[in-house]
């Protein structure tokens, strides 16, 4: 049990889960701010396939040179590309083998690593959505730290129990019970006939029903 | 109306709090599990991130290369000049063309300007860069630069967000020692780990 956290008497909070919420919060963002950011785009690789057409369309808009990638579609481009200068120097013709031998793995370890780059972007991606399970998850308790400021022994502490007839087109008889719970303001639930005071379920269908309550306002 | 006594509204807060008290033990254990999952992430990210290196390494090598025959190539003079220049010439209005309907259809967006940069690009390019695929080269450089780029920003995210982590995981909450009879913590399986998300390398350096 928590309780046996504190040598001193009843958990204090604010010693237990101070610094929780908010650098759970603070690594959640540090993460979420590039990812979810619509400039993060990997960049796409498909030279060879040329099947890229949004990375085309940038890099007309950019620069131009997108367009030198629909050569293969004018034949006096093409004829370019096969001009043999090797007449005027041989090792010339080596060296433009050589050049295109090199971009050629180039462009395939370019792929490679841009693979791999995507891998590392949904690894981190997972990382972050663990942080934001984390802040799901046990925000509500860290927040405790901020909100629970007596030192009342009671989480959930009953107000009020009134039975009276529900405001639905088919009336029946309804329990309301006011709660506080912590420092929270009342906190009212409507417990249905069929779970009865003295149903060993109805005060944790109660707490249960706060607590959600409450931790609905805290996400608010 | 009012239908319970004092002591049952005691009685029923007892109840509740218990209720309350499995609930936060139940947040509590979520937390050592999500801490769990985190931890194996980053263990798959750490063997992940050698291997990036591992091809960044391979990838500048041939980059390079490439650059280095480049110049090599590009030392040479004058070299079918005068047949390169005529088939580029032909080669222009046609590229032009076909760049335009592509951008007309698929890009649709100021096709106007888009067609004067282009005419602009055209003349100054050479139909020796267009013969060396100056242009692939172009890209790949680019390529490189926002990879390089995509690369730092997402570790400097990471870097600040592990190093908030690290010193979450290092709070009282997390590290107390099971043999201390005056405390028990939900979280015993933790030992100290002071660099949780950085290895000591990373720290040293």
């Amino acid at each position: 049990s928590i309780m046996h956290f504190s040598p001193f008497g009843p958990p204090n909070f604010q010693d237990m889960f101070q610094p929780f919420f908010d650098m759970i919060h603070q690594a959640q963002q540090a993460m979420d701010v590039h990812f979810h950011s619509p400039a993060f785009q990997p960049p796409s690789m498909d030279i060879t396939e040329g099947n890229d057409d949004r990375s085309v369309c940038r890099e007309i808009r950019h620069n131009s040179t997108g367009c030198l990638r629909m050569k293969d579609q004018c034949d006096k481009c093409r004829e370019i590309l096969s001009v043999d200068c090797s007449a005027n120097n041989p090792s010339q013709a080596q060296l433009r083998q050589e050049l295109n031998d090199s971009l050629q793995i180039a462009e395939k370890l370019t792929q490679k690593y841009n693979e791999l780059l995507q891998s590392y972007q949904w690894k981190m991606l997972n990382t972050s959505s663990l942080l934001e399970q984390l802040n799901e998850q046990f925000s509500w308790v860290s927040q405790l730290a901020n909100l629970t400021q007596n030192e009342d022994q009671y989480y959930l502490r009953v107000s009020t129990v009134t039975s009276q007839t529900s405001d639905s087109d088919v009336p029946s008889r309804v329990t309301e019970v006011t709660v506080k719970l912590f420092d929270s303001d009342p906190i009212t639930v409507v417990i249905p006939e069929d779970v009865s005071k003295d149903n060993p379920k109805f005060m944790e269908t109660v707490a249960e029903k706060a607590l959600k309550e409450y931790r609905k306002k805290n996400r608010e | 109306d009012q239908v319970v006594s004092d002591n049952e509204l005691q009685e029923m807060s007892t109840q509740g709090s218990k209720y309350i008290n499995k609930e936060i033990q139940n947040a509590v254990k979520g937390v050592k599990e999500i801490k769990t999952l985190i931890e194996k992430t980053n263990e798959e990210r750490k063997i992940l991130l050698n291997t990036l290196e591992e091809a960044k390494r391979k990838k500048e090598d041939a980059l390079n290369e490439t650059k280095d025959s480049e110049m090599k190539l590009k030392a040479f003079p004058g070299v079918c000049n005068e047949t390169m220049t005529a088939l580029w010439e032909e080669c222009k209005p046609c590229l032009k063309q076909t760049c335009m309907k592509f951008y007309a259809r698929v890009c649709r967006s100021g096709s106007g300007l888009v067609g004067r940069q282009l005419e602009e690009f055209l003349n100054q390019s050479s139909p020796f860069y267009f013969w060396m695929n100056g242009d692939r080269i172009d890209s790949l450089l680019e390529d490189d630069r926002q990879q390089t780029h995509i690369m730092d920003v997402m570790q400097d995210r990471f870097d600040r967000a592990s190093g908030i982590m690290d010193e979450l995981f290092q709070d009282r909450f997390f590290t107390h020692e099971p043999q201390d009879t005056y405390f028990y913590s939900p979280f015993s399986s933790f030992h100290r780990r002071p660099h949780f998300l950085y290895p000591k390398s990373r720290i040293a350096r």
